[in-house]
């Protein structure tokens, strides 16, 4: 799954994700990234999130909308509700991650994999690249 | 106020120490060039949502990667993608799911989202629309890489692991 989240100069954010699903997959299997709230979703009143890993347990906590209702309803920092719910991935089985930024450019990932091939530029900071 | 961009790309095994040095400079070649194609929007005062897109095509045309060209095999032996994005400014999305013949589904999905009064299109009928919409078509050829078939038959040789969290996560 790849996937990409920005928040331009006007203060938009915006998210996309695409994904080849799963290696076997059978029975018209279909994982989170096309679901709107579970592996994608952009509100300008709270953030954009794309999402990567085992889509089921994504769907199941609604993960990427859950993110946005809580920093739009609970006002927490980014970083404090991106570990409440990597925590909260991993308590049901789920494994992987999400990228994430605010309208005021907050921008964060999280992930409880080995690694997450990941990358972040902004207009004050040069193009970093990281896997593990 | 200025802008970011943040992009994941998923490209198989992620074990430090395991993974092959090609494969690595092969994912570090793609993200960067990923984000250069939607830091270059950004740069000249372009939307949140042309860059996210920009950045999504060319994961999706890299081999390195799980989407589009690249994408892994189904049990029956085809590729089917999925994809979605979503504009922060009014929460309008679209996204498709199962299609199988467009060279970049993040850009159909963006055309479910401009161009029709749905949010979510499946398999052949989003196959259909993307036709009747002018996407760029590709075959199946085009997605389909060796590594990808590999991991297929090495899924089928041990039907236990229909799930492949084993081999994608770790």
């Amino acid at each position: 799954t790849v996937g990409a989240v920005a928040v331009d100069e006007a203060g938009h954010v915006a998210a996309a994700t695409s994904t080849g699903g799963l290696t076997a997959k059978r029975w018209g299997r279909i994982g989170d990234s096309p679901l709107i709230g579970a592996g994608t979703y952009a509100d300008d009143r709270a953030a954009a999130i794309s999402c990567t890993g085992s889509g089921e347990h994504f769907i199941r906590l609604g993960l990427a909308h859950e993110l946005c209702a809580r920093l739009r309803l609970c006002g927490d920092e980014l970083s404090i509700v991106e570990q409440d719910l990597i925590a909260e991935l991993g308590r049901i089985g789920g494994k992987g991650g999400f990228i994430a930024v605010t309208p005021e450019g907050d921008a964060r990932w999280a992930f409880n994999t080995p690694g997450m091939y990941r990358g972040r530029v902004s207009h004050d900071l040069e193009a970093q690249i990281a896997i593990f | 106020m200025g802008w970011t961009l943040m992009i994941h790309g998923g490209a198989g095994s992620m074990r430090r120490g395991q993974l092959a040095e090609a494969d690595d400079a092969a994912g570090r070649a793609g993200l960067s060039a990923a984000l250069e194609a939607g830091a270059a929007i950004l740069r000249d005062g372009g939307s949140a949502l042309d860059a996210v897109e920009a950045a999504v095509k060319v994961l999706e045309d890299d081999p390195a990667f799980n989407a589009g060209r690249g994408s892994v095999f189904t049990w029956d032996g085809r590729i089917e993608c999925d994809a979605a994005i979503m504009d922060g400014r009014d929460r309008n999305a679209g996204a498709v799911a199962g299609v199988t013949a467009t060279r970049h589904p993040v850009s159909l999905a963006r055309e479910v989202m401009a161009n029709s009064a749905h949010v979510l299109l499946s398999a052949a009928g989003a196959d259909a629309f993307s036709k009747e919409h002018g996407l760029e078509q590709a075959d199946q050829a085009w997605f389909a890489i060796p590594e990808r078939r590999r991991q297929l038959d090495e899924m089928k040789a041990r039907p236990e692991g229909a799930f492949d969290s084993g081999m994608k996560y770790g």
